[in-house]
């Protein structure tokens, strides 16, 4: 069973289209094993990118250091998985 | 005992083999109205199902819909549950409902992606592709949305098997793809195909790859226009609505750009809900309030493919 301990979701807000260039290079990037659940589309639509913890602060780096905006979306996302399956559980019994 | 569906809850995630128990509860509800098709296998040899709405006649024009072709859409699968529910229920009962069904038939496939969406279940619940195996990648899966041969291959899809959107060797190469076109050829008189995906609050219709408008976006404007007004009534839920190349971004291989240029004039590809804080993890308590405005904007589209025969 794949685990999400400390991965994050980032909800980030490309601002110029290279900008928005850099970010689907991340998509290419395999040992970064990031994850778009929303692709980057077009400045100032949001993306929202997982990002495995082990990748984390790489990510974040690249995104500070290149002055692309984000904030977090998902803090712990094993979280919310382990919320989902007790959710599923109750109606289950 | 006697199976009801009355005891299946509706405002709960499900996986495959109580979704699947459930439409055979269904049929047996309405024995009359709802029939169950299967189209094909999965790659792993799960039964590929589609309910069939009908009222009689022989290849009367219909209405194509599937949801969760990427497995991890969960709000999509818990969505075709309960539309299909609807529809049975509101035969007979709403008008725009029964006009439709007394002259073209419903079809819906509510696990497009049996494999992926069991993976989701037991291994990965963040897997989206199907779970086919890649020669020479350790990588699995392909993106069955980009698996259809509609501008395969080109930008907007990647050839990276260990990519999210990676379009397979080959147009058609996954079997669950592959049973769609199969069925929608072979039956000739589709007149809309309606593929429902999450999440992102977006009525889309082709092209996702080409800039070129569709020869019909006009109308296929404005039906969304009015579809995402019916949708947006019931929950405030704003939505934005266009071309996938022009709303969203270049996806190239996507069902509703193959169905549409199968001369099916009203495609659309939904994204559900979610408002951008959980994603794929939606709580179970939005399944019912997502399913229900979107219900709406089906009606609408439904509607105008009564009324507009081509």
């Amino acid at each position: 069973e794949q685990l999400f301990v400390g991965d994050q979701v980032l909800r980030i807000t490309a601002s110029n289209e290279e900008q928005i260039a850099l970010l689907r290079a991340l998509d290419e990037q395999t040992e970064l094993q990031v994850d778009f659940w929303r692709h980057p589309a077009s400045p100032g639509h949001p993306a929202d990118l997982r990002v495995p913890f082990p990748s984390l602060q790489a990510v974040k780096t690249l995104l500070e250091s290149n002055g692309i905006s984000y904030s977090i979306m998902i803090q712990d996302l094993q979280k919310l998985v382990d919320e989902e399956k007790k959710a599923m559980a109750k109606p289950s019994k | 005992t006697k199976r009801s569906g009355s005891t299946f809850n509706f405002a709960s995630y499900h996986t495959i083999d109580e979704i699947y128990d459930w439409m055979d509860t269904l049929v047996a509800d309405h024995p009359d109205l709802v029939s169950k098709l299967q189209i094909g296998q999965s790659y792993e040899n799960r039964s590929l199902y589609v309910l069939k709405f009908s009222t009689g006649g022989s290849n009367r024009s219909a209405i194509w819909l599937d949801t969760g072709i990427h497995s991890r859409e969960w709000i999509t699968q818990a969505t075709g549950a309960w539309t299909a529910n609807k529809i049975a229920e509101e035969y007979g009962q709403d008008p725009s409902v029964t006009a439709v069904l007394d002259s073209m038939d419903i079809f819906l496939e509510i696990i497009a992606n049996p494999d992926g969406f069991a993976y989701t279940h037991s291994s990965n619940r963040m897997w989206r592709k199907t779970r086919s195996r890649n020669s020479g990648s350790l990588c699995v899966g392909v993106d069955p949305n980009r698996n259809w041969n509609a501008g395969f291959g080109v930008a907007g899809a990647s050839r990276n098997p260990c990519s999210e959107t990676y379009h397979g060797p080959y147009a058609n190469s996954e079997p669950e793809v592959k049973a769609i076109v199969d069925f929608v050829n072979n039956h000739g008189n589709i007149k809309a195909f309606i593929s429902i995906h999450s999440y992102s609050q977006l009525l889309l219709y082709p092209y996702g790859y080409t800039r070129t408008p569709a020869p019909d976006q006009r109308e296929l404007h404005e039906i969304s226009k009015k579809a995402v007004a019916a949708l947006s009534s019931l929950y405030g839920t704003s939505y934005q609505y266009g071309s996938i190349y022009t709303t969203i971004y270049q996806a190239s291989g996507s069902s509703v750009d193959w169905s549409y240029n199968q001369g099916i004039k009203y495609s659309f590809t939904f994204e559900l809900r979610d408002t951008g804080r959980y994603g794929f993890l939606l709580p179970a308590s939005q399944i019912i309030p997502t399913a229900q405005e979107t219900w709406l904007a089906l009606k609408v589209i439904m509607q105008h493919t009564l009324n507009h025969p081509y």
